[in-house]
């Protein structure tokens, strides 16, 4: 080798001209590749429009059934596991994926019966202590990336970036248009709690209610026979713990009067605190706010928008729950692909958040604008949002065009608040497996 | 699985959080 290294000698020929041409073309494809791949297209709205992009890998993964492989995975992973099995089965799991066994609700691991049930354990009541920062972490997991939105467009990565609108949805002026996304708008409505939301107090069976009352500011009832109970703040974490979601449910049935009988005031009764407490942490008189925008596009001035994404990883706790005080005013269900959202694929996969099935949560906080949305992936394709029983995800069929959103409006769930109050660490809903 | 959390600040707002970083449910993100 030495020798064929220092005595061959280097002789020089001038490349045929056939063969410069072909390198000069293979390098103009290239650009030309590169430039296609940064191009933002748009349709006749000027609306983007979101195409698979990235190298062939990508491709690949796309060209897989992803939807019915999920459903086959959460599928086999909801079969019943022998009782003898679980512990040791759960366990090998808990050492693979680094799950803390002692923090877990039910430390007896036979009564999980299945994989799925395992991975959508709850955790024990104070096992997460919440920092007073006005936004906390909604869920375990990793910070993928942070920063602030620039002329509505998201960063994925660095360099990769994708459209605000088109992560949570384009408002359409009239939903009847065949060009605008086929949203369905399901109100849930009641005419006497919109009627409440409009004023500035409550009637609870018969009887009045300020919102100073329930604000916490007077005790006192116009009838003078019944009060407000303490609207004192439960701890959030216990509060959503002792619950599992489900706040009392007198004013948040579909068309259900105020009507309600003497078992359920004290219910709606704490609503109503729950709700004005959540108020209080806003800062704000819920009904002088309940008419502020919620596109989420325009900020107010001194304003800006920020992001944060977090990824949760297979072993994590896969309940989300609320990063700060605010309302909820609507849900959008984006039926998408089921990608997976790893930080692999979120570096080659342009547009990922935005292919994906995912739920945007929008609605206000004390400083404006507030959005959270829960993408989700192969292994997890099911979103449960606990407030929202009629959300179905990763259901059969083939997904539509991208963009395409289903829509609910929370305006009945709150008579204060005009959506669906959430204090800070209350738990909103989950991944489940598959 | 990911959340993607998009709000309006005011421009003093700051993250308390690096890229990478490990969180957990109820662990500071941030402060104005």
């Amino acid at each position: 080798l030495v020798t064929a290294w220092t005595d061959t000698p280097t002789k020089w020929y001038p490349l045929p001209i056939a063969v410069g041409a072909l390198l000069l073309v293979a390098i103009q494809y290239r650009k030309k590749a590169a430039r296609a791949e940064k191009e933002v297209m748009v349709d006749e709205d000027g609306n983007e429009v979101i195409k698979l992009k990235g190298p062939w890998q990508v491709h690949v993964i796309g060209a897989l059934p992803l939807r019915n492989m999920s459903r086959l995975w959460g599928y086999l992973n909801s079969l019943e596991l022998p009782v003898w099995f679980r512990p040791y089965g759960f366990r090998l799991y808990a050492f693979a994926f680094g799950c803390n066994l002692e923090e877990i609700e039910i430390e007896d691991l036979t009564r999980y019966r299945s994989l799925g049930d395992f991975f959508y354990r709850k955790l024990k009541a104070g096992a997460r202590p919440v920092d007073n920062a006005v936004i906390v972490s909604p869920a375990d997991g990793t910070i993928l990336h942070f920063g602030t939105i620039e002329n509505l467009r998201v960063e994925q990565v660095k360099g990769i970036t994708y459209s605000l609108d088109a992560l949570l949805g384009v408002e359409h002026a009239d939903p009847q248009s065949p060009q605008s996304p086929s949203s369905t708008v399901v109100e849930f409505p009641n005419d006497e709690l919109s009627a409440v939301a409009h004023q500035e107090f409550a009637n609870v069976n018969g009887i009045e209610y300020s919102l100073d009352q329930l604000l916490g500011t007077s005790q006192s009832s116009t009838s003078g026979t019944n009060t407000p109970t303490s609207t004192t703040a439960p701890s959030p974490f216990k509060h959503a713990q002792d619950s599992d979601t489900d706040r009392p449910a007198v004013p948040r049935k579909h068309g259900e009067s105020f009507d309600a009988s003497v078992e359920q005031e004290g219910q709606l009764q704490d609503t109503l605190a729950h709700d004005a407490s959540v108020a209080r942490e806003m800062g704000m008189r819920p009904a002088l706010e309940r008419k502020r925008s919620t596109s989420g596009t325009s900020v107010r001035e001194g304003n800006s928008l920020f992001f944060t994404v977090i990824y949760l990883a297979p072993g994590d706790y896969h309940r989300f729950h609320s990063p700060t005080a605010w309302v909820v005013e609507k849900r959008r269900h984006f039926v998408g692909e089921l990608f997976s959202v790893s930080p692999y694929m979120a570096k080659r996969l342009q547009n990922l958040f935005v292919l994906n099935e995912r739920v945007a949560l929008l609605g206000r906080w004390r400083y404006g604008f507030f959005g959270m949305v829960p993408v989700g992936a192969t292994n997890v394709g099911s979103i449960k949002i606990n407030f929202d029983k009629a959300l179905r995800t990763n259901e059969r069929g083939r997904p539509p065009p991208p963009g395409t959103y289903t829509e609910a409006v929370y305006s009945a769930a709150s008579p204060l608040l005009n959506g669906q109050p959430l204090a800070p660490a209350e738990e909103m809903g989950g991944f489940c497996l598959g | 699985s990911t959340i993607v959390l998009v709000f309006e600040a005011p421009k003093s707002f700051e993250f308390a959080i690096q890229a990478g970083q490990k969180v957990k449910v109820g662990n500071r993100l941030g402060d104005v």
